[in-house]
C-alpha cells in the first residue's frame, strides 16, 4: 500500500 | 528520514515551543488566534488516529505525541486558563474557522488516496492544515502590534511546510513510486498562503523595524 509509507511523515 | 524533513520537524517543533514558552512564561496569548490553535488541535486529532495502530519509531510516536499534547494544551490555556484567557482578544479574533472545516471534510470525501475512515480523516487533516493559518494571519494584520514571539511563532510554522516540500521533491527523486499528489498541492498551498507574510517578515528583518502588515 504506497500510501502507506507516506503515514511515516508527521 | 531526510536531512529536509528533520529540519521541518524541528522547525514545527519549535513553533510550539515557542508558543507554549510565551504563554506559559509571559502568561499571555495576545495576538494569537485561538481559532488557528483550534484548527490545529483537528489537524493533529485526525492525523495522528494511527498513533495506537501504527508504529514506525519512537520519534515518529514522540513528536505525534509531542505536538497533540502541545496543540491541546495551547488551546486549553487560551479557553479555561485564568490569566492567559483575559489576554486573548476575542473580537479580533472573528474568523469562522467553521467554514473551513466543512469544505476540507467535503473535499476529503472527494479527493483521497483511499476511501477508508483513517484514509479520509487523514487526508482532511491536510487539507485542513493547509487553510488552518488564516484566521491567524487576518488576526495579525488587525493587531498593529505583532510582538516578536508571535511573528517567530508564524515564521518557524510557515518555514516547517517548506522544509517539507524540499522532503518530498528530495523523496521523489530518490524513492521509486514515491508519489503523492494530494500531499503535495495542499503542502504547497499551505506554503504559499505564508508568501505575504514572509514578504513583510524579512523586511522587517532587514530594516529592523516593527513587523507591521498591510491592513
Amino acid at each position: 500500500r504506497p500510501s502507506a509509507i507516506n503515514k511515516d511523515e508527521l | 528520514m531526510n536531512i529536509f524533513r528533520l529540519a521541518g520537524d524541528m522547525t514545527h517543533l519549535a513553533s510550539v515551543l515557542v508558543l507554549l514558552l510565551k504563554i506559559h512564561t509571559i502568561k499571555s496569548c495576545a495576538g494569537v488566534s485561538l481559532k488557528t490553535q483550534e484548527l490545529y488541535a483537528i489537524v493533529f486529532a485526525t492525523r495522528y488516529l494511527d498513533i495506537f495502530t501504527s508504529f514506525y519509531s519512537i520519534y515518529n510516536t514522540l513528536m505525534k505525541l509531542i505536538f497533540l499534547g502541545s496543540s491541546f494544551s495551547i488551546v486549553w490555556y487560551m479557553r479555561y486558563h485564568k490569566t492567559v484567557r483575559r489576554t486573548y482578544d476575542r473580537e479580533q479574533d472573528t474568523f469562522r474557522h467553521w467554514f473551513l472545516v466543512l469544505p476540507c471534510l467535503l473535499l476529503a470525501l472527494l479527493i483521497h488516496e483511499k476511501f477508508t475512515f483513517l484514509e479520509v480523516l487523514w487526508t482532511f487533516s491536510l487539507y485542513l492544515e493547509a487553510v488552518a493559518i488564516l484566521p491567524q494571519l487576518v488576526l495579525l494584520q488587525r493587531t498593529r502590534n505583532i510582538d516578536n514571539l508571535t511573528g517567530q511563532y508564524v515564521f518557524l510554522l510557515g518555514g516547517y511546510r517548506g522544509f517539507y516540500i524540499l522532503n518530498w521533491i528530495y523523496r521523489y527523486l530518490t524513492e521509486p513510486h514515491f508519489v503523492h499528489w494530494i500531499t503535495w498541492i495542499a503542502g504547497l498551498v499551505q506554503t504559499l498562503l505564508y508568501a505575504d507574510f514572509f514578504y513583510y517578515y524579512f523586511q522587517s528583518w532587514k530594516n529592523n523595524k516593527k513587523l507591521q502588515l498591510p491592513a
